[in-house]
């Protein structure tokens, strides 16, 4: 009688992972996770931008399907009235539920973030989301500003807090009621770090120091790029403190010292993020749901950290497409953990330092229009057929494949554990 | 052994980096850059794109990117003009 699905999308987060190898990251909390799950190397969006990519892999179609290149339609009424993975797995019993930024929203997902098609009761948007392109750092002669680098005290924000916090309580408000009225869920958790501004407690940065931060290894504009595939990161230079430099365009650059503190700050909100996926994650323990729901870790695209001399997404370079993707399956991508012993304790990225290797990695190139057919063959739904070369006309399909057959490899991992009597590899590596 | 593939595109206004290149509009999108990965390489084609009825037209080709992973995991160094591409544009079509 299928899993409940636990789905968390983080936005603009390219793979800066312990789990993905990065040596500098302090993520302990999703490497947790990552060791318990299968971890795709190889993930990419299919346009990285925030709503066309949400809504290619929310309703399993890509961008030429949905027709959305840009921020200012909806697809039902702009291309097909395309069912979303949502709302298919809401008309297959589960209560469907969003909380954060799921999908982009505005016109893209009708205002509404497509309820009540896609959910089961109105998405909740943290009330302090309204606030996230004010002017609340970087305070020079009691005036502030509305900064990319924006370290902040969370208790002089506006409501002593911050989105993504209201968000992570939220998202244990819903898990508690869900184990209460023992329904199957489909929770949909979208975080908003590390998208600029880069805001978040100012703690982490003591995470980074400064003379730990390097420039990308490739600053510099390459001499082959065709001028059409550069993006000038215009989002970047209207930010406060980039204005202030007084950036020549379009192709800059910023300057040296100005990059390693953008790269700083980033790394800072991934650990900030890291913090909040824990808390998620603990809470998922504390509610004995561990052992019954399936956990996707993903992204909606990558970033660039100035690789290229580019910043943002908005190209086809790697580091823009590239996302994170690990799914956590119980029993299949990790033996079951006896009752009353907790999958995934909380970590704090201040005091627990150590790499950990994947539960199964998989190095298969796959997508993240792949998301909605992977889904719904993990939770034992049937799988929506795949689309015809032109589906406009076709409610439901999908223009991506499962990869659950690339799972196997993770089962081989735990087999051999189980020989050796160590049911995690986590906690014996 | 089954290649797996991955595709993304990006749109743009012109071939020029110009204030609206990172995020246009549908009425203003008049190329479209079309990727293709796989584990060995990144090809990516910069083709016409019509907004008015969507359509691309690979045979209206702006500029090329081509990057091997494995001597340039970091795509600094394109190397579509350097070589035949027309087995990498079938390909993708």
């Amino acid at each position: 009688d299928g899993m409940n699905v636990l789905f968390i999308v983080v936005d603009d987060l390219r793979p800066v992972l312990g789990c993905y190898g990065d040596k500098l990251v302090k993520s302990p909390n999703i490497d947790q996770l990552a060791s318990r799950s299968v971890v795709f190397s190889n993930a990419y969006a299919q346009q990285a931008v925030c709503a066309p990519s949400r809504v290619s892999f929310l309703t399993g179609r890509r961008p030429d399907t949905t027709r959305l290149y840009d921020f200012y339609s909806y697809w039902r009424v702009h291309a097909g009235n395309y069912s979303t993975m949502p709302q298919y797995f809401k008309e297959n019993g589960y209560v469907t539920l969003s909380v954060g930024k799921v999908f982009h929203p505005g016109i893209s997902s009708n205002h509404s973030d497509d309820y009540p098609y896609s959910w089961s009761v109105p998405p909740f948007h943290p009330s302090t989301e309204k606030y996230e392109n004010d002017k609340t750092c970087g305070e020079k002669g009691g005036k502030l500003y509305a900064n990319l680098v924006c370290p902040v005290d969370v208790t002089e924000m506006p409501s002593g807090t911050l989105p993504d916090i209201q968000s992570t309580e939220e998202a244990i408000r819903l898990l508690n009621v869900m184990k209460t009225n023992k329904k199957k869920f489909f929770l949909a958790v979208g975080y908003h770090k590390p998208h600029i501004p880069l805001r978040y407690p100012q703690e982490f940065i003591k995470l980074y120091p400064l003379e730990n931060i390097t420039l990308a290894p490739d600053p510099w504009v390459p001499k082959q790029l065709p001028s059409v595939a550069y993006n000038p990161w215009m989002d970047i230079r209207q930010r406060d403190d980039v204005k202030a430099l007084n950036v020549s365009f379009p192709y800059g650059p910023l300057p040296d010292d100005f990059q390693r503190l953008v790269r700083q700050s980033y790394y800072a909100a991934v650990s900030y993020l890291d913090v909040q996926v824990g808390r998620l994650l603990n809470a998922l323990d504390d509610a004995g749901l561990s052992n019954s729901t399936i956990v996707v870790f993903t992204a909606d695209h990558g970033w660039s950290l100035g690789e290229h001399g580019e910043w943002a997404k908005y190209s086809n370079f790697d580091v823009a497409t590239r996302v994170p993707l690990m799914f956590y399956v119980p029993g299949m991508t990790t033996s079951s953990v006896p009752r009353g012993e907790r999958v995934f304790p909380y970590l704090d990225p201040f005091s627990h330092v150590w790499g950990t290797e994947p539960q199964g990695r998989s190095k298969k190139v796959v997508e993240l229009v792949s998301l909605f057919p992977t889904l719904a063959e993990l939770a034992g739904l049937q799988v929506p057929p795949a689309c015809p070369e032109t589906s406009f006309q076709i409610p439901l399909c999908t223009e991506g494949t499962s990869i659950v057959h690339y799972f196997n490899a993770s089962e081989e991992k735990v087999e051999e554990e189980k020989k050796d009597g160590c049911y995690d590899s986590y906690r014996c590596s | 052994s089954e290649e797996s593939v991955a595709f993304s595109q990006y749109p743009r206004p012109a071939d020029t980096p110009q204030w609206n290149s990172d995020k246009p509009k549908l009425k203003d999108i008049r190329i479209m850059g079309y990727s293709m990965r796989t584990v060995d390489y990144r090809y990516t084609v910069w083709v016409r794109f019509y907004p008015n009825n969507f359509s691309a037209d690979f045979e209206d080709v702006h500029a090329g990117e081509l990057y091997m992973v494995e001597t340039d995991p970091n795509q600094d160094y394109n190397i579509y003009n350097n070589i035949s591409h027309g087995v990498f544009h079938k390909k993708l079509l």
